[in-house]
């Protein structure tokens, strides 16, 4: 389902080059739950970025279902992420002036879904992440944690075929983060492509298969029992 | 040293009212080394934001060194946080324009401290943070966990009397936050009041003294060994 094939992605900084990911190859199939970790600035926002259809590698081939995303069009790639990839980002990117419920409304809008349906599914999903009562808050009027866990709503409202989580958890507590983990994996349990990056070895080590990133190389990949 | 009495925090949005701070007492003494957990949404961002001068209660009085804060200008406020407190936002704050070097920088700017002696402690601190080739990156150039301890150096360079950290791992792996940890319990170790807002029981339970917060109320408040 996802393939990279020695994907190289450098940044330039003035004189200076950071090579954040350095000739990855990298199989994933559709129904997977991945935990990546890895050292502060190893490469892994960087990957995710990459396999999220928002950020292209300088070298390298990224297939997506058999078919080369590397050489689409913007446009293109936006389209598709739209279609396919939920992403939640390190650091949200919250739509400052939308309520809570206005941000995790809006890729339902975007994808057309009657006003009726949308508004049950945010019900529902509001409830499931115990933010009922948050619902016309703002960002800027909103915890860490709250602001977290609207950004998970928002990315799985429209039951995408992939999730690239970067760093879930980062802002919960261990009961709400547990709460939530545990609807990450029932979504992946009805088939949605589960990827995580964390900091956190208890969630890391749920994870099916676990990979870890070093200096923008994959230094391990285990399979099964931890 | 800081004294809270009856502090109430109260938000309103819309017709609905958020009780963040539900009369707390609080009795801090120069010196102490606390950690503050609870919760997702139960007021501790709320709480350090009173304490480090950035917000007003609406109710109650906080007196810092013996004189009442709470009825101070802004202008006053903005003095004596310059003067005595360090402050590692949940978000970290960065200013987007400026280089990593110069965001650390600029407190000392601001304090009249003279080039040369600016240069050396900037260099001292990047290289404790593990952060000397990242000195000319924007904020938009630096991972996450970077962008964390270029936080953690500007609220530090000053060398403040207290330091309040709000989630100062929340981004970083395992071994950077034991280092983060290590560099500000050196600085307790020598006078700095730390007080640290953390979801990590590793790091909560390291203080001297584990407050509880639940429901914008104190729960729990316990010194000495776990
Ligand atoms: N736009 C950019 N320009 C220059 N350098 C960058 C840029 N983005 C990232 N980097 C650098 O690339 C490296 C990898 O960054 P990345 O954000 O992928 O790390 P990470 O593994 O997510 O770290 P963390 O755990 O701290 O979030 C870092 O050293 C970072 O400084
Ligand atoms: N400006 C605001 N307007 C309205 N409500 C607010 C505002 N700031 C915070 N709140 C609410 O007050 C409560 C406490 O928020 P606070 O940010 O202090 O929580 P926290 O303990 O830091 O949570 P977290 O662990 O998620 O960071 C939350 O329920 C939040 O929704
Ligand atoms: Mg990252
Ligand atoms: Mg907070």
């Amino acid at each position: 389902m996802i393939r990279l094939e020695k994907v190289e992605r450098i940044f330039q900084v003035g004189d200076q080059q950071v090579t954040a990911l350095n000739k990855v190859d990298l199989n994933i199939e559709a129904g997977e739950y991945i935990s990546i970790m890895g050292p502060s600035g190893s490469g892994k926002s960087t990957l995710l970025n990459i396999l999220g259809l928002l950020d292209r590698p300088n070298r390298g081939q990224y297939l997506l279902d058999g078919k080369d995303v590397t050489s689409l069009t913007d446009d293109e790639q936006a389209f598709t992420r739209q279609q396919k990839i939920g992403f939640v980002f390190q650091f949200f990117h919250l739509i400052p002036r939308l309520t809570a419920e206005a941000n995790i409304e809006l890729p339902m809008i975007l994808a057309g879904i009657p006003e009726q349906e949308r508004k049950d599914r945010i019900h529902t999903v509001l409830k499931a992440i115990g933010l009922e009562n948050r619902a016309d808050h703002r960002p800027d009027q909103l915890s860490g944690g709250q602001l977290q866990r609207i950004a998970i709503a928002r990315a799985t409202i429209m039951q995408p075929k992939v999730l690239l989580a970067d760093e879930p958890t980062g802002n919960l507590d261990q009961h709400s983060g547990g709460e939530i983990i545990q609807l990450l994996e029932d979504l992946n349990s009805k088939g949605l492509t589960l990827i995580i990056v964390t900091h956190d070895m208890n969630i890391g080590k749920r994870a099916r298969r676990r990979i870890r990133i070093v200096d923008g190389q994959i230094s391990a990949d285990e399979t099964g029992v931890a």
